[in-house]
Formats: structure tokens, sequence, C-alpha cells
């Protein structure tokens, strides 16, 4: 594996993202990319990273191979780097180490590490592709914002999605909270649109400490988009350039 | 109270 990112900060943002809700993971690389998926210890909540080909350039893969790395110890090299520093991933056919480079565009400095690999028995689950009844896209920092505020209330929140609008509402001890944000379009600053496509009306329960960790995701895209259908889990997306994205799945709660 | 599903119970392993 040689592949070549042109700012080591999107890895470090990814990992920064994930590694509170999954330690050890495999990065599975194939000529397609590089993949990761791995369940929190609860196993409620699901991350699902893919870093195409195209997100490296060059990216150059000759044999699949699964790079079994703690996230920790991942972050802690990743720190080293420079946000504008270009990252090179390089991994032989059989490896005990990943190595990374980070180069400084502007200096000729070259810092160089290895981190030690595991081997992680880790099962991979199969996520059909689904058709949603909901689909909203929406500011990710207003995403963030609800569940930060949301979570100062209660545990759980209900996410309900309607021709009306999608409404985030909880009840806790205090007292009860809802946010509610109708379909927007701000041709000033699309950013900020609110984009609510929705084939049938669904509401779900949610544990709000997965979301509230979910949103550390926030960094990475200005958009998050949310799907939801009944008896599936909620699907949380980061889309990434070159078509990679950071993905997250969370088992809804039910009633008895 | 709404009690907490896992991943496991949706998605099979490979």
């Amino acid at each position: 594996l040689e592949a070549r990112l042109e700012q080591a900060n999107l890895l470090k943002k990814v990992v920064d993202a994930i590694k509170d809700l999954v330690q050890d993971c495999n990065f599975d690389c194939n000529d397609s990319g590089i993949a990761l998926q791995a369940m929190d210890n609860s196993h409620v909540a699901l991350v699902s990273m893919m870093l195409k080909a195209e997100s490296f350039s060059p990216f150059r893969c000759d044999r699949n191979i699964a790079l079994g790395i703690n996230l920790s110890s991942l972050m802690k090299v990743l720190r080293c780097a420079q946000n504008e520093d270009i990252l090179t991933l390089k991994a032989d056919d059989a490896p005990d180490v990943v190595n990374l480079v980070f180069e400084s565009s502007e200096s000729d400095r070259l810092s160089e590490y290895d981190i030690k690999l595991m081997d992680i028995d880790q099962e991979h689950l199969g996520i059909p592709e689904t058709e949603y009844s909901a689909t909203i896209s929406m500011p990710a920092a207003e995403f963030q914002r609800i569940c930060r505020d949301l979570i100062a209330l209660s545990e759980s929140v209900a996410i309900e999605a309607t021709k009306e609008g999608v409404k985030f509402s909880c009840s806790g001890d205090i007292g009860n909270g809802a946010v509610t944000l109708r379909s927007h379009t701000n041709v000033e600053k699309p950013e900020l649109n609110v984009d609510i496509a929705l084939s049938e009306p669904v509401a779900l329960t949610f544990s709000l400490k997965y979301l509230v960790n979910f949103c550390k995701a926030s960094g990475l895209s200005g958009t998050v988009k949310l799907c939801l259908s009944s008896e599936v889990p909620l699907l949380v997306e980061y889309t990434l350039a070159s078509n990679s994205y950071l993905r997250f799945y969370l088992a809804p709660k039910i009633g008895d | 109270q709404a009690s907490q599903i896992t991943i496991l119970v949706y998605y099979r392993a490979q």
C-alpha cells in the first residue's frame, strides 16, 4: 500500500471523530480505497468510513490488506502532523507496521512514524442498500447544536419526519423540548439549506449520547444527511470530497 | 421506557 493524502488533516479529523466510539479497527485496503467498519462496544452504533482511491494522489494497493490499528495510537501519531502536511501511508504485503510520512509543503521537514499493527478479529456486517422513508439534509452545525441542546434535558430524542418538517423532541425530569425544522432554501447561503425528502412519515427514538458522539464529525463537512425508515437504524452521513464518506448507523430504541 | 436495540438485530454478519 502507498497512499498519499494532500492534507493530513482529513485523516486526523476522521480518526478524531470516531476514536471515542470505536477503539481497535481494521483499515481494509484494496484498489478501491481504504475502508473501515466497526461497532461500538455496546453494539448500538456502527461506524463505516470509506476513503476512495480518488481521495488520494497517488493511490496504489497491489494486494488486499487489513491494517489492524488502535485508534488512540493512530491519533497520537496524527497529532504529530501539521494540518497542512502531506501524509503518505505505506504498508508491505504482510505488514507488522504501518508507516506514516508527513511532509511539509512549505519547509523541507519530513517526519516518519511507524505504528505497530494488531490482529483484530472483527465481524463485518452486511448493510443492504436501503430506500429510506425520509432523507434530511441539513447544516452539520445545526444538527450538532440540536443534539447538544436536547441532551441537557433527556437521554433520548424522538425524530419525527412528516410533510410539515422534521421535529426533534425530548422529555426529561425538568420538562420537555422540541426543535422543528422545515425545508428551507437559502439562495445566498446554500450551506444553510434544509432539505427534507419524504416518501412516508416516520418517527423513531434514539439515544442522544451516540448522536452527540457522531457530531464530532461536524468539522468534516458543512452538511449532514439523516436517513430514517421505520424499523431500521438511523444513518447519519458526512460526505467527504471524491465520494468518500463517514457514516454512522444507530439502532433505535423501541417501546415495550 | 423505551429499550435499546442493537445493530446486530438488523444487519447480518458476513
